[in-house]
């Protein structure tokens, strides 16, 4: 119904622009119906302005920038409609170091009501993981699995079986 | 309501029956390229319904039986299981936990079952329907995807904040 | 025949006169996500030759033009040059070494130049013929779109194929 | 004309297949006209086999093994057409430590005769770099290039200016 997209619709908005600027540390984004005229139908623009910059579209921005935008309205969405769990893979891929920590921080947050399993191949992700799982093909073609405990005393993987 | 555990045997590369638990908070899952890590989400999607088989790399739904190496025959039929675990009761079944699973033959026949018992892929649905559970826009996030909602036109993005309403 | 350097003035965020000379071998270019290291690459596109907006990630050519900041006015002219060594005599002009220069203005407007002189976009693409210089699509691999060989259609692959034929 | 076409696609072809068994340490790889009876309009089949593994189609390959082949088809047509230079964008963003240096030990042989430019996060492969420039954006949206030398006896970059 009209009412409920529209309410779903600006609480969103809301937590988008408030997560954009934690993970930004500053500026400012938003989104925007296309066509107000037309709430059941109309297409959604989406608006992004790390802090500074004034990208005329969402486009320009950069592979780190659209991955952490995208993060941010993904975790909006979320905050509406919590999944009790969540797989994202590789979704670090295109972070420089510093993003992947404010992302991570961010996560740890939502992960206090949320299962996350996540796929990566970076270190700072790995060390926050409460779990870890190892996936080796010793056998060509054939996936096995073994699993590590965090050792976060001494900060390092601990097989465990 | 949260996820306990999941089963994978004979899908894509998981030839051998591997169970995989899941703890509250963040677990990692790590290897090197090739090894398996995004065929674990694959058959997540697919034992929440996915049906289309291009969704999860495959031409057929049958592609994603195991389909043997140099040292190994192809097997014939693949089965993941998902364990939410329903102390709370909000899965519309009266056992504290909840299996649910799904087989797929080189013949093309499916087979879906909740707590062994077989069903239809819409009961499964109806089963899920608002729990957040299934509604896989938002709770699996695949490989190279992540700013598909940036790249995607104005129109076509609404599916994402109709499933979140 | 080698790249010596390369020139943005104006270009995206590259308010500022930059130049960046180019060694024999690997040439390494860092820093946070965002910062520019891209721009840089559309920029060598452009300068090349790039005739559609979107392929560097623009909407009109006009938005490569630095649009400014919250601390900087916008500028209304772009320029990029790239200079090769030309000792060898590859290139059909009589100089030790060619720079090309490509400039674009608010209005749409756009000048080309070989070692100042102006001339037509067209002179530029006879000046590169053959040299394997200006055919961007295996000379110039975009971010995040390594693969793209593989996921375009058998028969979009041609082309590929056929600039190195 | 068809046989240059024909010659150049058979060259490729050869080392295609060659350069794929260096960076996977074994398996097979070939391209094929989908259409023998037309060859000056045929669409071209990719196929890819890693060690061990029989994929059906190029989409069930892994993010890291395809990313992983399109470089062998990169440096198969290099080969046949070198460029003087060449941009790289962050192609190692999929691959994991050890294929990022299976590529490193390859681009290192191409460099030879080819400058290559690699915008890159990952520090395996600034370390093979002759020179490295680093970005960065002190004043909001405008981007400063600063270079460094890299100080190969010590494995550490040092700002030249
Ligand atoms: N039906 C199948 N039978 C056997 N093996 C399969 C099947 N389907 C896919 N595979 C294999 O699974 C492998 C891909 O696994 P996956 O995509 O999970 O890798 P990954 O661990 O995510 O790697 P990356 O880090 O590169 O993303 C491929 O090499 C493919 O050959
Ligand atoms: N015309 C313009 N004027 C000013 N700034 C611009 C213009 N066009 C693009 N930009 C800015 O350039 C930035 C993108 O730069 P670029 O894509 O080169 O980043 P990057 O260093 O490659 O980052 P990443 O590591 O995330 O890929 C964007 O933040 C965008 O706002
Ligand atoms: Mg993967
Ligand atoms: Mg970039």
């Amino acid at each position: 119904s009209i009412e409920i997209f529209t309410e779903t619709f600006h609480i969103i908005r809301k937590n988008f622009s408030e997560i954009f600027k934690k993970l930004f540390q500053g500026g400012d984004a938003s989104i925007e119906l296309t066509d107000e005229e037309n709430i059941l139908e109309s297409g959604i623009e989406i608006i992004a302005m790390p802090p500074g910059k004034k990208p005329k579209n969402i486009n320009i921005l950069s592979g780190g920038e659209r991955t952490l935008t995208a993060i941010a309205l993904l975790f909006a969405t979320y905050m509406v409609r919590p999944s009790p769990f969540c797989f994202l893979d590789e979704i670090d891929a295109a972070l420089d170091e510093e993003n992947i920590g404010r992302f991570l921080r961010m996560l740890e947050q939502f992960a206090k009501s949320t299962q996350f399993i996540i796929i990566t191949h970076n270190k700072k992700t790995i060390s926050i993981a409460e779990s870890i799982y190892g996936i080796t093909m010793e056998e060509p073609g054939v996936s096995k699995i073994v699993s590590y405990r965090m050792e976060k005393s001494e900060g390092k993987a601990v097989l465990t079986s | 309501m949260h996820l306990k555990s999941f089963e994978l045997f004979g899908f894509k590369s998981f030839a051998d029956k591997t169970q995989i638990m899941i703890e509250p908070g963040i677990t990692a899952i790590i290897g090197p390229n090739g090894c398996g890590k995004s065929n674990i989400v694959d058959s997540v999607k697919w034992v929440l319904g996915e049906k289309q088989a291009k969704n999860i790399r495959g031409e057929k739904m049958e592609d994603i039986i195991f389909n043997g190496t140099d040292q190994r025959k192809p097997l014939s039929v693949a089965e993941v299981s998902i364990t939410i675990d329903n102390s709370n009761k909000i899965l519309d079944i009266d056992t504290e936990a909840v299996k649910v699973s799904r087989r797929i033959f080189r013949d093309g026949e499916s087979e879906y079952l909740i707590n062994k018992s077989p069903v239809r892929l819409k009961d499964i649905e109806k089963l899920f329907m608002d729990t957040g559970i299934g509604k896989t826009s938002y709770s699996v996030m695949e490989q190279g995807k992540i700013d598909m909602i940036l790249s995607t036109r104005a129109e076509d993005r609404r599916y994402l904040f109709e499933e979140a309403a």
